[in-house]
Order: structure tokens, then C-alpha cells, then sequence
């Protein structure tokens, strides 16, 4: 049955692959994999994949419809959120059978119980321009620290990035662009082609409980400055 | 616990499996 396959590569990553035939493969001859985005924190040696496939369960069906009608089979709830251009594909691990959806934006940056310390971050995304944030202390995804931002400071990235945007050295994409949409953040890559100009939207950031934004997390590298 | 993934490179491996 049509199906993706859940599994832990060699390097610990939790990955998605297609079960069709002939197999999907990557432009390097190896089997295309879906990389599943979360936090590692070395001083436990934890990360947001502990609870891995289990190899008895590690197909996500893709046309089973449960015995609850209200829940759509994967295959629809993927086609739906590509649809209303939502960005991620999560699986809650967390009971069996698992849920599973799509998001505009993701809820989720580190567990509950982090600390969050002071700190001046700068990502290449952002021409290394150093913002004020607080990170979470001692975890990492993305090959850097996780942040988040006050509003104001994300204020501040959107006019950086207007002017490197607007800058006669800047190529056309080069750098993202964000802007507010009411209390979010929309972020935005210029896409351009020889016949064609378009703005494509890659995440959204909502402020969280503390009015506060993880901006760029698993998508840009942070590193403190 | 939610693992995450970005829908544009979970959607075209899902139709792929769907569709051969």
C-alpha cells in the first residue's frame, strides 16, 4: 500500500522516504529522504527524535482513513496543506495511533522545561548583522542556537533586510525578506528567473505566550556573535 | 512530542508513493 517510510537513518536523523517504485532518488543516486527538523541538546545527549519509529509501526500509511471519520487520511491532510500553503508536516509521537498534520507555522521550538539566557546572535541569512535575543540555553538545531526576538528587534531585521534588499550589490534573492501580517512575521524568498518574478513564502512566525518570536529556527543559522 | 518536517519535501515524496 502507498506509504512513506519512517525510519533513523545512520546519523541519528529521523527521516521520511517514499515506498513507490521505482524509488525516489536525490540527484546523487541516493534514496530521497525527508529530514525530520528538531533540537539536539548535548549536555543530556538528547534530542526532539527520542521517541523514533518503532519498526512495527514505522509506515505512515498514506490512503487509511480511521475508524473516525472526522481525521483525513495523510495523503489528504498533505494535499490540503500544500493547498492552504502551510509549510510544515509534524507527527505527534506522543500516543499511538499518531496524530498528524500540517502548519503555517511551527508551534514548537525547544520543550517547556528550557532556560532561556541573553545573548547577540547573527545569522549569513541576515548578512551576520548582530540582533539582541535570548536563546535557549544548550540546546541547538539547524547547526546553531535557537533564538527568539522582541518584536521591536524583528522590526529592526525587516529595515536591515529592506536595505540589503535594496542595495545595487544585493542579487535579486539573496537575501529573505520578512514582513508583518497583523502580529506574524511572514518570510519570504524573491524568486527570480529570466521571464519570471515571485515572492515565495517559506515560513510563518507567530509571537508566542511571551510576545516573543523564534524567527529563522530550523530554517536560518544562528550563532552568537 | 511532535517530530516536524517541511511540507514541500514531505508532499512530493508522498505523491510519488501514491502514484507508483
Amino acid at each position: 500500500v502507498a506509504a512513506l517510510i519512517w525510519e533513523q537513518d545512520e546519523t541519528g536523523s529521523e527521516t521520511l522516504r517514499s515506498n513507490g517504485s521505482p524509488g525516489w532518488h536525490d540527484e546523487t543516486g541516493q534514496l530521497h529522504r525527508a529530514h525530520a527538523l528538531t533540537w539536539q541538546h548535548p549536555a543530556s545527549g538528547t534530542s526532539g527524535v527520542h521517541d523514533h519509529a518503532d519498526p512495527y509501526r514505522n509506515l505512515v500509511l498514506l490512503k487509511v482513513r480511521r475508524r473516525d471519520r472526522s481525521i483525513h487520511p495523510v495523503i489528504d491532510t498533505i494535499r490540503y496543506g500544500v493547498k492552504r500553503k502551510h509549510h510544515w508536516f509534524w507527527i505527534d509521537t506522543g500516543r499511538w495511533p499518531y496524530a498528524y498534520g500540517t502548519a503555517d507555522h511551527r508551534g514548537e521550538i525547544v520543550p517547556a522545561e528550557a532556560t532561556w539566557i541573553r545573548s547577540r546572535v547573527e545569522a549569513p541569512a541576515l548578512e551576520r548583522l548582530p540582533y539582541p535575543a535570548v536563546i535557549a540555553e544548550g540546546y541547538f538545531g539547524a547547526d546553531g542556537v535557537l533564538p527568539r526576538f522582541t518584536r521591536d528587534t524583528v522590526t529592526g531585521m525587516i529595515s536591515d533586510l529592506d536595505e540589503l534588499n535594496s542595495h545595487p550589490a544585493t542579487m535579486p534573492g539573496e537575501f529573505p525578506t520578512v514582513a508583518f501580517h497583523g502580529d506574524i512575521a511572514v518570510i519570504s524568498w524573491q524568486q527570480h528567473s529570466l521571464s519570471d518574478e515571485r515572492v515565495l513564502e517559506i515560513d510563518r512566525c507567530y509571537p508566542d505566550a511571551e510576545g516573543l518570536y523564534a524567527i529563522g529556527a530550523y530554517q536560518w543559522t544562528w550563532s552568537i556573535t | 512530542s511532535k517530530l516536524w518536517w517541511r511540507l514541500s519535501e514531505v508532499s512530493p515524496l508522498a505523491e510519488h508513493a501514491v502514484h507508483t
